[in-house]
């Protein structure tokens, strides 16, 4: 019995390195841990392959509530306002996404509302002329709830299916910068009922225990809708995700693996679960 | 935080009589908590906490009034320690010195580009800056438009150039205009990316960098040892920047990446605006990740 038991320690000490090193956080692997020591209770034998595959279920039975596909169709245009800190993928993830709705048919608009960042509005209008996709935009330094509210105009008055807004890169923690997000989102709102439709909060798979902190800011300022975590094409598992998905019940819509227009992927619990167990 | 944790725990031990060996793991646990939470790679804690362990257990610790506060002491230097050396001066020897800035996708590295250029030019030398990322839509125009504002000479690569050639190229053009230092920016890549870090070790092997610098994001996590460790293997780098050290991130990959690496942080990025470069307080930063 007591051999039993020592592998038992060996195999939850290894598990916790693998979670812990995948940036699930000390806090929710214990959590964790302990979910899956009272499923097995009771139980009868307790090998490191059941553990595992029991640790696997837990994490997909956590992430499975938040697999929700991003639905475009319940409003016309449907507003899409992007959000995230400086440098995780925002507007190459709307690259992506535009890309995807207009293989669909869709008739898609992109916003250049990052009149901040040194050549930010070329960076997306690169990205329209290269995918055929239009994008409204002003001079840099422009207020970004002005152009919002002339693009918006504009996808109305021609009945465009999808927009998609691309805000600045901006820290959390900087209020003044928050409230800008706060004022396109009024504005969008003014222009058209129930805009913006998806407030979509982009993580980057490499960033550690700081993603709660960005997502709980946003989402306390905003109301965020919806996330996608990017750059799970490198070593980075993102197992902050799972930290996410228990603390705040918000859908993860995509996932990026690739600076490519294909590497965009709906976000599926089991799949992410396997990688994540590796 | 911390610091109110230990003396919590202190508080409630000390009326047990004297401190033992246990009690004294079990606030090394605390510690370890903290310091997996600050984003500090597993391994390097397990590492650290037991090089503390036997300062931990000195009758510093033991017999102080204070423990709680002796043993946040005995951490912390050490942690200071490990940070290294505070100020270095960078390696600006050469004509041009070239310093080549290097990391994952959108660590910062253009925006660092134009901050250190700022920063030289501060300190009266002569700066050009190359755009050698020739994948990212508008990346020139955005080393460009960086340029324009500094009043900074920026190489303008021809249609098509290659980032090998780019690097090689703007040598001669920075002799020709007799600038003293030359900062290559560079496209942001995976680590696991084997063609595009092979480019990286030709620019370098092609250029002869004095400095080859990792740009690393502060909220970056356990994977900051993975990223050191390859980009430190393929191209043996000098030193690191740490950046958006403006947000609330505790910064714990500054002590993985140096525990692997053992190079210096140089120099650190606290904002958006080309005046936001400081120099690498080990201290500070000691404070920051133990939170
Ligand atoms: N490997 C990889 N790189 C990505 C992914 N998504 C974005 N990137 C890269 O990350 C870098 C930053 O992407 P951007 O789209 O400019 O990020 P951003 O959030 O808009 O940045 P700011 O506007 O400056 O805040 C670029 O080099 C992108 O190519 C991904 O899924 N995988
Ligand atoms: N708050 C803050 N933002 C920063 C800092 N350094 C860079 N940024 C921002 O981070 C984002 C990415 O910066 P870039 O300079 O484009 O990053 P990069 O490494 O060149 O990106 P790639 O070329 O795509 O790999 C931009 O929004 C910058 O303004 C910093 O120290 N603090
Ligand atoms: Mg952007
Ligand atoms: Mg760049």
């Amino acid at each position: 019995l007591s051999g039993k038991a020592r592998l038992d320690f060996q195999t939850i000490e290894e598990l916790e390195e693998l979670l812990i090193t995948a940036d699930m956080g000390v806090g929710t692997v214990q959590r964790l841990i302990q979910k899956v020591d009272s499923t097995l209770r009771g139980g009868s034998g307790q090998g490191p392959d059941l553990i595992r595959s029991r640790v696997k279920e837990a994490i997909v039975e956590i992430l499975q509530p938040r697999e929700a596909p991003l639905e475009v169709d319940r409003a016309r245009p449907f507003v899409i306002m992007v959000i995230g800190v400086n440098g995780v993928g925002k507007t190459t993830t709307i690259a992506k996404m535009g890309w995807m709705w207009k293989r669909e048919g869709k008739r898609v608009m992109f916003v250049a509302a990052d009149t901040f960042r040194a050549a930010a509005i070329e960076q997306l209008v690169a990205w329209g002329d290269r995918l055929g996709i239009e994008v409204v935009r002003q001079q840099h330094g422009a207020d970004p709830s002005a152009v919002v509210f002339d693009a918006l105009q504009a996808a109305k008055a021609r009945s465009l299916d999808v927009v998609i807004v691309d805000t600045a890169g901006r820290l959390h923690t900087k209020t003044n910068l928050m409230d800008e997000l706060k004022k396109i989102q009024r504005v969008a709102g003014r222009v058209q009922e129930g805009a913006p439709h998806e407030v979509l909060l982009i993580l980057d798979a490499t960033t550690g225990q700081n993603a709660l902190s960005q997502a709980k800011l946003f989402h306390q300022a905003l109301g965020v809708t919806g996330m996608a975590m990017t750059k799970l094409d490198g070593t980075a598992k993102g197992g902050i995700l799972v930290a996410l998905a228990w603390e705040l019940g918000i859908p993860i819509r995509f996932v990026g693996v690739g600076e490519q227009m294909e590497a965009l992927q709906v976000f599926r619990a089991r799949e992410f679960a396997d990688v994540l167990l590796g | 935080n911390l610091s109110e944790k230990l003396q919590a725990l202190f508080k409630r031990l000390r009326g047990h009589g004297t401190l033992t060996e246990a009690n004294i793991q079990e606030a090394l646990r605390e510690v370890r908590l903290a310091l997996l939470e600050a984003d500090v790679h597993y391994k390097v804690v397990k590492e650290f906490i037991e090089s503390v362990k036997e300062k931990a257990l000195g009758q510093e610790v033991l017999q102080s009034l204070t423990p709680g506060q002796q043993l946040l002491k005995v951490v912390h230097q050490e942690l200071v320690r490990l940070m290294g050396e505070g100020e270095r001066r960078l390696n600006l020897s050469g004509s041009p010195a070239s310093l080549m800035l290097v990391g994952l996708q959108g660590s910062g590295k253009t925006t660092t580009a134009a901050k250190l250029a700022k920063w030289l030019r501060a300190q009266g030398k002569t700066v050009g800056m190359v755009p050698a990322d020739v994948y990212r839509p508008a990346a020139i125009e955005q080393l460009e438009q960086l340029g324009r504002m500094l009043n900074v000479p920026v190489y303008k690569p021809a249609q098509g150039e290659d980032p090998v050639s780019i690097s090689v190229k703007s040598q001669n053009w920075a002799r020709e205009k007799g600038l003293q230092v030359l900062i290559l920016d560079t496209a942001g890549r995976l680590h696991i990316d084997e063609p595009l870090m092979e480019e990286l070790r030709k620019i370098k092997v092609a250029v002869a960098p004095k400095e080859v610098l990792l740009v690393v994001d502060a909220m970056t996590g356990q994977d900051a040892v993975q990223i050191a460790q390859s980009f430190n293997e393929k191209l043996q780098i000098t030193g690191v920047i740490l950046t958006k050290l403006d947000g609330d991130a505790r910064g714990g990959a500054a002590l993985s990446i140096r525990a692997v690496t053992l190079r210096p942080i140089v120099l650190v990025g606290v904002g958006e605006k080309l005046d936001a470069l400081e120099v690498f307080y080990p201290d500070r930063m000691a404070s920051r990740i133990l939170g």
